[in-house]
């Protein structure tokens, strides 16, 4: 499904603010694979998930998804391919201020056209499956830290997506809380969707089948 | 140095959204002591963290600081305590976008009229303390999720508050990074100030002197 070769992102490169964000990765991710990253504080895991989901453009290097080389790609069909392929947990959550916790779960279902009853009764199954139905109707700021990842977590997985990229998505989470999210990954595996999960906590690297360990912008081989 | 007594917090009350998130919580941190609040997601950890650094008011109950009944105190009153006495480390980090990280990191010093070329010395060096002096010049949208979280904590350690309240402060850190960041709250307990820090890390809780356990807007006596 996954595959990149000597991936790298610089930047601001030439200047005095120069960042090596990502020093020429390489690696390849099978379909239905449950992946972890793990490694430092600035070490370049988030910046390999952007490259990974479309989300930015590599400075050198090759990545394919399904086959296609995205580098061929325009804007519209690098978000083509994003909405019908890949569902993001973002690290900041990300969700929109002014809409309740059930528009912003349905959100994703807008885009691909699904009409307004269904897409109330998905998203509120969605939130049942992460323990906040009685909280469709509050804003992210009427919602606890680890409430408002909830939801992001609910959005990312209403449209059942084939490649579900999350970045430290038990960050704001008790262990418990955590291991029910967790659960619902596994689920999402089983039925043979790819799962990459970005974390610094070694029990949450545990449930993957593999890890991949960054350093400095590099992949170290364990 | 704090007392609270019942202290209550409901939300819309008497509405249909009305949801209770503390529900007469009681008890009394020393000056000096290092305490943690460990509790699953929505039991009302930041809610009494909010109401222990006076940015938010009780719905009942009584609040004290340094013996003073917050309750009788109006809002630049509140301010102004806040100002000399308590540093926050926010669970979302509410680092200003359009700033760099040493300014950030400043903006408390402007507010109790530090001349700048200390403001930017001290700022410096708080920066260094967290292992970030070198991206002092870039903006929050160009550090990642771990290196914004260093910067929140460097701004909330930079005014040498009595008080250092902390939401979830290792949540987007690897444990080695978090370690060193616990090393500063103890170098600053061991100086006399009080640190209240919210965790859902057991390891982290570990470099507390003790552990208040919230459940459901309760305080359980373990
Ligand atoms: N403005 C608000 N309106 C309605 N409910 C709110 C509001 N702010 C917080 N709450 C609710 O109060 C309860 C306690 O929230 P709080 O943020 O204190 O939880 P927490 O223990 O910090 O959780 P987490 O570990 O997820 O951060 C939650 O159920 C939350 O949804
Ligand atoms: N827009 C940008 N401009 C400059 N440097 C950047 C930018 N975005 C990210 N970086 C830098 O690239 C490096 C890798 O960042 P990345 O966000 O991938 O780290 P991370 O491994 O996810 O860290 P964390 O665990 O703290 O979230 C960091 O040093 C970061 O400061
Ligand atoms: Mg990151
Ligand atoms: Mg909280």
């Amino acid at each position: 499904v996954i595959e990149f070769e000597q991936l790298g992102k610089v930047y601001a490169p030439g200047s005095a603010a120069e960042v090596v964000a990502l020093d020429g990765v390489s690696g390849r991710i099978q379909a239905g694979e449950f992946v972890a990253i793990v490694g430092p504080s600035g070490s370049g895991k988030s910046t390999l998930m952007n490259l990974i989901g479309c989300l930015d453009t590599p400075s050198s290097g090759r990545y394919r998804c399904g086959g296609v080389d995205v580098s061929q790609l325009d804007a519209s069909e690098r978000a083509e391919l994003r909405r019908q392929q890949i569902g993001f947990v973002f690290q900041g959550f990300h969700l929109l201020p002014r809409m309740t916790a059930l528009e912003n779960v349905a959100l994703p279902l807008t885009y691909v056209g699904v009409p307004r009853p269904q897409r109330r009764e998905r998203a509120t199954a969605a939130l049942r499956a992460v323990g906040l139905a009685e909280r469709a109707a509050h804003r992210p700021s009427e919602l606890s830290g680890g409430q408002q990842q909830r939801v992001a977590i609910a959005r990312a997985l209403i449209n059942r997506p084939a490649i579900l990229l999350a970045d430290e998505p038990t960050g704001a989470l008790d262990s418990q809380t955590g291991e029910e999210i967790l659960t619902l990954f596994e689920q999402l595996r089983l039925a043979g969707h790819t799962v990459i999960l970005i974390t610094h906590d070694p029990a949450v690297a545990n449930h993957a089948d593999r890890t991949l360990y960054m350093h400095d912008g590099r992949l170290r081989t364990p």
